[in-house]
């Protein structure tokens, strides 16, 4: 028996906005850590690691480990029609090929059982080494959106470099090129606004717009974005979920030959 | 142009 009750029903339904166009197809995994998601897309070059942990929920019953096959789209459709202010529950039964999503309205004149077919994923489940990263880059998460927007209007791919000069976002295409440079700012009012960078190393690295753009669709998640950059690693940009867990994406560089 | 790599390399398969 699995149920978990979110008073914040529409986190999950940003969730869903942020991965379903990056994976078709994923397990969500529950345990008693919490309910959590890796998958990778079609091409295996970008990952998604979600959690969203037991204790950020106001209800959280899992008796025992449960994988749960989905078709992104398909939840994101049902997710769709609940309302922005009400309470999402996610229930199953043991051994159920179906999940139910209730949808309540806040002040309860209102529920809705949404029930889902499962379906039966051969995922690969990949290891994520810990690493130590030479450039860690923080900064507001609307700003990154902006800049990967403005950039793919140019080009194709983007260079990421960070130096003690700031991080730089640049491109070329057929247009042109350019050059978008962000400097460490914490003298702002609010911690949201500021942008930092912490660099043990410079660091350059070259990845497919393409991605980037995707991972932004989960800007309304949280205000900042963490940008973690290693010259031998892919790229994790995060997006950290107030009071429950994050959500990671993972990019593989782009290596001249 | 450079060429994209994929995520398998970096990570462990389990």
């Amino acid at each position: 028996m699995l149920e978990l009750r979110l008073v914040q029903g529409n986190l999950l339904k940003k969730v869903l906005e942020a991965v379903k166009d990056l994976v078709t197809d994923a397990n969500f995994d529950c345990s008693s850590t919490g309910f959590s998601l890796q998958a990778m897309d079609s091409s295996h070059v970008a990952l998604v690691a979600l959690l969203l942990r037991s204790e950020g929920f106001e209800h959280y019953r899992c008796d025992r480990n449960v994988s749960m096959g989905m078709n992104l789209n398909n939840m994101a459709k049902m997710l769709k029609c609940a309302g922005n202010d009400d309470i999402v529950t996610i229930k199953a039964d043991d051994g159920s090929d179906t999940v139910t999503f209730m949808f309540e309205s806040p002040n309860q004149d209102k529920i809705a059982d949404f029930e889902m077919k499962l379906m039966d994923i051969d995922s690969e489940h990949l290891g994520i080494p810990e690493a130590e990263y030479h450039a860690i880059v923080r900064m507001p998460s609307s700003e990154f959106a902006r800049i990967c927007k403005d950039l793919s209007s140019i080009g194709d791919t983007v260079v990421i470099s960070v130096t003690k000069e700031g991080v730089k976002f640049s491109t070329r295409g057929d247009i042109g090129n350019a050059n978008v440079v962000c400097r460490q700012n914490t003298t702002v009012d609010k911690p949201e606004e500021s942008t930092t960078i912490e660099m043990h190393e410079p660091v350059s690295l070259t990845f497919a717009l393409r991605y980037m753009n995707s991972f932004t669709k989960a800007t309304p998640l949280s205000s900042t974005v963490t940008i973690s950059l290693s010259s031998e690693l892919p790229v994790v940009v995060e997006y950290k979920i107030a009071e429950m867990g994050y959500i990671r994406f993972y990019l593989a560089p782009k290596i001249e030959d | 142009p450079p060429c994209q790599n994929t995520l398998r390399p970096f990570f462990i398969s389990f």
